[in-house]
């Protein structure tokens, strides 16, 4: 290969194949390539490692801005309620489980919600979720209105004092007008209840999807506004390189990594982590 | 109905007599970018501008037709000729019980595919059953019991989760023919192909029931692992069709492109929506302009 001051092109070129095998899409790979590229010509580059160590600073740039936002907005007073949203199969019940068990292990009280109302075995699947956990339900009827759960279950948590609420819901794609309306309903009621209210909208994407997570995040999160991102089934091969194209355009942070379907598998997100799977 | 991207090729390359190796060169940029946003497979797309650029080098440019139409032309037919053939029917056992088995990663869409293919083997006038073989996941029964008990189909529902999967499918089988129906549906437990013990499952659950198709079922978004994924269940299973489900939104499918164009693996049915009616043959002339949009 040509060496640009000290670096292969090659280097570069399986640099960019990478990335772009990680679903990092074109765009964000010809910019971090472009940057790299720059600063190998610069001299400051002096082999693979210089190449990594850059492509790692390059990522933290981006994430920079949202860093700050990773914890969780917990109320004032009063319960603190999460809203579950995303795409069909991408994990948000399972995310939902596990956000339980991460909230009790601190010693607070959880209440659930089954707010889809829809697919075949979802309450049951929660049910059985909260039954693990010791935890109570709110539920209605299949085929009752999911905004109607969520007045209900705001109503419980307010009156039993819990410390957490997550409502769950049903997937839905995000070019399903009709379905994000129903959304904007409930996020819309839940706030009629409790003032403030939904503390934490938390998006889950399916880390194995390639670049409609993207659409996915600007269309969920300009119809509801997102307050961060859960990662899921990281623990596959797939190395959701859309989610740094997601943080540049909308700024949203990833609070979430979910490693597995136990309990146990859920991970406060770590960037330095994240950066070795993707270079791994 | 073609993507700005390709709509800026053809302006581009206007005016020239012949598609020489420049012009050709930036529109493969072009093109390449178009299908890597497409979740195309980046060695496919490797070999695709390969193909496409030995096929418009030098090329005179029909007189009717602008150099940059006929670039996207040549995309066009290349396309369909890796797609073509890419669509097969299912595969029935003769005179005796049709066994199919759905496999695939979590939450792809196998247990609603079970329904939906239930539900269309019984419009076609056979007698279908479906066995719940996902003992794992919280209500994966219950899940497929209710689509059953919707669509008046019965599901065998394992009396005891403890046993193993294998020994839960046999029975499966048994009842099947007792009860004189003629199509067996497996749903199995979404797994990671990187899981050991989980790919063995499948493994001896194929052994087992000796099934006429198996079926990954695959996210119609999933991005660069799908080949690898569908690589590792084909070695292990020797797949006989695809699946590929939630292609009602606005994913482009490039999965579909790279599991079939790396494979060879046919895509036998696609899935269009939640309900169990959402359940389509696979047209490879859509799926072009899709990719290309
Ligand atoms: N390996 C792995 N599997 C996961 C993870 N999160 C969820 N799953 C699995 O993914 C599948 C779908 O999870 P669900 O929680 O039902 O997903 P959902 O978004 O609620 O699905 P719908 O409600 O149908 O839209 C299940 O088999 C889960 O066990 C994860 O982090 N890793
Ligand atoms: N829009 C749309 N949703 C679909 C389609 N197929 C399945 N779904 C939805 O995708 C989600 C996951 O479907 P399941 O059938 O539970 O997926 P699964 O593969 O059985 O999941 P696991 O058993 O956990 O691995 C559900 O919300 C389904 O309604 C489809 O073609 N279009
Ligand atoms: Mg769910
Ligand atoms: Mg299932």
């Amino acid at each position: 290969g040509v060496l640009v001051r000290g670096l292969d092109r090659t280097s570069l070129d399986s640099l960019e194949q990478l990335l772009l095998e990680s679903d990092f899409g074109v765009g964000p790979t010809l910019r971090i390539i472009d940057t790299l590229t720059a600063e190998g010509k610069k001299g400051n580059l002096h082999g693979e490692d210089d190449l990594r160590e850059l492509f790692r600073r390059e990522l933290r740039k981006v994430f920079e801005p949202a860093a700050g936002k990773t914890g969780l907005s917990l109320a004032a007073s009063g319960p603190t309620v999460i809203l579950m949203v995303g795409v069909n199969g991408v994990g948000k019940t399972t995310t939902i489980a596990k956000l339980a068990r991460y909230f009790q292990s601190r010693g607070k009280r959880v209440l659930l919600a089954a707010g889809d109302t829809f697919r075949a075995g979802a309450i049951e699947q929660l049910e059985r979720w909260a039954e693990r956990l010791g935890c109570e339900l709110i539920k209605q009827q299949p085929g009752s209105d999911p905004a109607a759960v969520a007045y209900d279950a705001v109503s419980a948590a307010l009156s039993r004092k819990a410390d957490i609420l997550i409502l769950d819901t049903a997937g839905r794609l995000h070019t399903q007008g009709g379905l994000m309306e129903e959304l904007v309903k409930m996020k819309r009621v839940i706030g009629k209840r409790m003032d403030g209210a939904p503390h934490e909208v938390l998006l889950v994407l399916d880390s194995t999807l390639g670049q409609n997570s993207a659409s996915q995040a600007r269309v969920f999160h300009e119809k509801l506004g997102v307050t961060g991102l859960v990662l899921a089934k990281l623990d596959g091969t797939s190395k959701a390189g859309c989610a740094v194209a997601i943080t540049e355009q909308l700024g949203l942070p990833i609070k979430f990594a979910g490693v597995g379907e136990t309990l146990e598998d859920l991970e406060e997100f770590d960037l330095e982590r994240y950066v070795d799977k993707i270079l791994s | 109905e073609l993507s700005e991207k390709l709509e800026s090729v053809i302006k581009r390359i206007s005016g020239r007599v012949v598609l020489n190796e420049q012009t050709v060169a930036e529109s493969l940029r072009e093109i390449r970018r178009v299908l890597l946003e497409a979740d195309v497979n980046y060695g496919l797309v490797q070999d695709f501008l390969k193909a496409v650029e030995e096929k418009a080098t030098g090329r005179e440019v029909i007189k009717s037709v602008s150099p940059g139409q006929m670039m996207v032309k040549i995309v066009y037919d290349e396309l369909t000729g890796m797609l073509g053939g890419s669509s097969r029917p299912l595969i029935y056992a003769a005179g005796q019980l049709s066994v199919f088995m759905l496999c695939g990663l979590q939450g792809s869409g196998k247990t609603t595919t079970a329904g939906k293919l239930a539900r269309r083997l019984k419009a076609e006038g056979r007698k279908p059953m479906l066995v719940a073989a996902d003992i794992y996941r919280p209500a994966a029964i219950e899940q497929l019991a209710t689509l059953g008990a919707q669509l008046e189909v019965p599901t065998f529902v394992p009396r005891d989760t403890g046993r193993p999967v294998t020994g839960i499918t046999a029975d499966a089988l048994m009842e099947a023919a007792s009860q004189g129906l003629d199509t067996v549906l497996i749903d199995t437990a979404g797994r990671l192909q990187i899981d050991r013990e989980m790919m063995e499952e499948l493994v001896e659950v194929k052994k087992a029931v000796s099934p006429q198709e198996v079926l990954l079922v695959v996210d119609g978004m999933t991005g660069q692992e799908a080949v690898s994924i569908a690589e590792a269940f084909h070695r292990e299973l020797e797949l006989t069709g695809l699946v590929l489900t939630k292609l009602d939104g606005d994913a482009r499918g490039g999965a579909a492109l790279s599991i079939f164009g790396v494979t060879g693996v046919p895509i036998k049915l696609i899935g269009v929506g939640e309900g169990l009616d959402a359940l389509e043959t696979f047209h490879p002339d859509r799926m072009v302009s899709r990719l290309l949009q």
